[in-house]
């Protein structure tokens, strides 16, 4: 077992038991900064937890960023452990984390389809929905970035519950999905939701649904073309970048379609390097890579979040 | 445990939205159980698909036929995903 989170293998990929241990080994070596809440249970009753960053406060405006809702997206939770502990291992010296921590809260669900991730550890590792059963299918699983509350059911999600963009019967059927969507309503202050993803290198922000252009939509791209920028620098990753429509394909019901329309204005989604053609399957070698850059790439954004206060 | 041996990634590119279409149109087809990894979006954008080891032959020969180009990405699935766990198993130790 990883006896705690400094002796970790960030560089390796883990189990959901794993991460789960780890978790608490981190907030007991987080000297009271980082805490963990469950936010809800999935389908087949794993908790579903959050790791809370925060200097203290009330209801100080919040960072959400959840990872790996697509649970053969590996490289997204590998990426969150390590863009935990660096920032715990960066505040107090590095004045962004400082100035950031100091503000505001951050909440991080390193893994967003518990379930999901750990059929993809013990089943099939090209697994992308969650696990539950719905009358009238024998197929399992919805997808849990078509199941917000964004034109739910409309072009870019499938009908068919075979399919790996299957909508699901209703809005917010997903107890993981509803978690979020519970947590962040209830919580009302976010400011800045993210949704990490792998590959394909983009940076993407509302609309998925239509082809009408957020009235952000200048901030949005300035700020965008700014975090990949800053993301190239490290190891020339190029990343392309716009709104999820034009970007890349429609779809409706997704996570951050959904944010935006709840007046959470930084609302963006990463997917995140494979530079070496390699797809989910990317080698562990490059983990540590990823998330350096993709450290740079968030801290740009949350930057700009805490400057830009609304 | 669901295994991949033979299974291959094929990375298409597809230069109009004729190609577009009959690439798109390979997701109704669900005797051929295509993963599409990376979906179609528009022309010159590269779409990935995971095909089972059954049907690469054909899915490669329609592609050739219709003059759409593609390249293998991952030549076997599998072999990759047994590097990847050996790479797991060794990091536990």
């Amino acid at each position: 077992k990883e006896r705690n989170s400094q002796t970790f293998n960030y560089a390796s990929y883990h189990t959901l038991d794993e991460i789960y241990t780890w978790m608490d080994s981190f907030v007991a070596s987080s000297s009271g900064l980082v805490s963990k809440l469950q936010i809800g249970t999935t389908f087949e009753n794993r908790p579903i937890y959050v790791l809370r960053f925060s200097t203290g406060g009330v209801n100080r405006p919040a960072i959400w960023i959840n990872f790996g809702i697509h649970a053969r997206e590996w490289i997204s939770p590998a990426t969150s452990l390590w863009f935990a502990n660096k920032l715990v291992s960066e505040y107090g010296k590095d004045s962004s984390v400082s100035s950031l921590l100091n503000t505001m809260d951050l909440y991080l669900e390193i893994v967003t389809n518990p379930d999901g991730y750990s059929f993809t550890h013990t089943n099939n590792r090209m697994w992308r929905k969650t696990r539950s059963n719905h009358a009238g299918t024998s197929c399992k699983g919805v997808d849990p970035n078509r199941n917000f509350d964004a034109n739910f059911g409309g072009p870019g999600a499938s009908g068919n519950a075979c399919s790996s963009t299957y909508y699901g019967p209703y809005v917010n059927s997903e107890k993981e999905v509803k978690a979020i969507v519970d947590f962040v309503t209830n919580h009302g202050n976010f400011k800045s939701f993210i949704d990490v993803h792998s590959y394909s290198q983009l940076l993407m922000f509302p609309y998925g649904y239509t082809s009408t252009k957020p009235k952000d939509y200048n901030e949005l791209m300035e700020l965008s073309k700014k975090s990949i920028t800053a993301l190239a620098s490290v190891h020339g990753t190029k990343y392309r970048y716009g709104p999820i429509l034009t970007t890349i394909y429609q779809s409706s019901g997704s996570s951050i379609d959904w944010a935006y329309d709840q007046g959470i204005k930084y609302a963006f989604c990463f997917e995140l390097r494979d530079t070496g053609r390699y797809g989910f399957i990317l080698p562990a070698n490059q983990i540590i890579a990823t998330a350096e850059e993709t450290y740079v790439g968030l801290m740009e954004i949350l930057d700009h979040v805490r400057l830009n206060p609304y | 445990q669901k295994t991949f041996i033979g299974d291959q990634v094929l990375r298409i590119t597809v230069n109009n939205e004729e190609q577009l279409a009959l690439v798109s149109s390979l997701q109704e087809q669900e005797h051929l159980n295509i993963d599409f990894w990376l979906e179609p979006s528009k022309p010159l954008l590269p779409i990935d698909i995971q095909v089972p080891r059954e049907h690469v032959q054909s899915v490669k020969a329609l592609l050739e036929f219709n003059g759409v180009s593609y390249s293998t990405l991952i030549e076997d699935l599998q072999a990759l995903m047994d590097e990847e766990e050996k790479e797991m198993v060794l990091s536990h130790h």
